[in-house]
């Protein structure tokens, strides 16, 4: 996620078995955004990985103001790739235990 | 520090506080 210049990071401990889980994002590297992020800080949200969408998230990111519209996907890939790894590890650990 | 409250009209709950020092990335 570092090439978008955000972290996303989870904001609580992953017990594997909820669905929503809270992370946290925050910009690492303004330059690589296109619009002027607000200087607000790391931003936490709940996020439920099976149902929700990366990109509604985004989107109330910027109705909220902290991103501009021009920065949608970067803001929208940077979670999903977050999310990929959470099940990525998911998989792997119940692979583990099996 | 102190955390701010967004809250979006879809429900969403945003809570914005300070990145920690320790979490920035090394210049």
């Amino acid at each position: 996620a570092e090439e978008t210049g955000l972290r996303v990071e989870l904001a609580e401990e992953d017990d594997g078995k909820k669905n929503s889980i809270a992370m946290r994002l925050w910009v690492e590297d303004p330059k690589k955004l296109k619009g002027k992020p607000k200087d607000n800080g790391a931003i936490e949200f709940s996020f439920d990985i099976n149902k929700e969408n990366p990109d509604d998230v985004a989107q109330e990111m910027i109705d909220s103001g902290f991103f501009q519209e021009c920065d949608s996907k970067t803001v929208a890939k940077s979670i999903r790739d977050r999310v990929a790894l959470i099940k990525w590890r998911r998989e792997r650990c119940q692979q583990v235990n099996v | 520090g102190s955390a701010t409250q967004v809250v979006h009209s879809a429900g969403r709950r945003f809570i914005v506080s300070p990145v920690p020092e320790s979490r920035l990335r090394e210049p």
